[in-house]
């Protein structure tokens, strides 16, 4: 499946 | 983390930092865009929806608390301080801001990286904070000269993009799978809007000149 784009930038 | 997002996310603390010293400093408003400010912390809001759901790192919580409370305490401060509203010019802050909320929504809702609320939300974040910037460059334009605290602001404001411009290049290169189509063509598309500022503030910096935009 197609991860959750972790967004860790601010 | 590397360090030109380090540096990217220090320049913007510092632009944050350096507008609520000339409010609180000088207890006026005087060549700011409410419009902006407004524009800014819908950013964050929309942006950091995730605060609390998802935890990324103590510094990452810490900046976004920063980022979503300094933009309110401005705003209320423009919108409610007796002395600081007094100073707003809202003749001259007359950008039609909500069109660029409604053109960056509408925007969010195609082209994003998943159709979820979030996703488009983050999208909407992304491509507002790209434009965020326009009252507040039309104003400078419009009221002619800027005073310093003001110039550093809108300067910091727009260097701190370009060090995440170099950040997604980094990224790019030194990790796998790393894309942020979105965030990196927004980022150059804010960045370049400050293209004539920072002409002109080079100019007034190299003669230690008054920093004087054309009309």
């Amino acid at each position: 499946g197609t991860e959750a784009t972790m967004h860790d930038e601010l | 983390m590397n360090i030109f997002r380090f540096a990217g996310d220090m320049t913007h603390l510092i632009s944050v930092l350096v507008l609520l010293l000339k409010i609180y400093a000088t207890k006026s408003c005087s060549g700011i865009s409410l419009k902006t400010q407004e524009l800014y912390a819908l950013v964050f809001l929309s942006r950091y929806l995730d605060l609390f759901t998802n935890y990324i790192s103590l510094y990452n919580t810490l900046m976004k608390l920063v980022f979503i409370g300094s933009s309110l305490a401005i705003v209320w401060c423009m919108r409610m301080h007796h002395a600081v509203k007094r100073s707003y010019d809202k003749e001259v802050d007359t950008f039609r801001h909500y069109y660029l909320v409604l053109a960056c929504f509408v925007l969010a809702t195609l082209v994003n990286e998943q159709f979820t609320l979030r996703e488009v939300c983050w999208a909407f974040s992304i491509y507002l904070e790209a434009v965020a910037i326009l009252p507040q460059l039309v104003l400078l334009q419009r009221s002619g000269n800027v005073d310093n605290l003001t110039g550093q602001y809108v300067f910091f404001l727009g260097a701190y993009r370009a060090f995440y411009i170099l950040n997604w290049i980094y990224r790019y290169f030194t990790e796998q799978y790393f894309t942020r189509w979105i965030a990196c063509i927004a980022g150059i598309v804010q960045t370049a809007l400050y293209a004539d500022f920072f002409y002109y503030y080079f100019i007034s910096w190299k003669n230690n000149a008054k920093l004087q935009l054309p009309a």
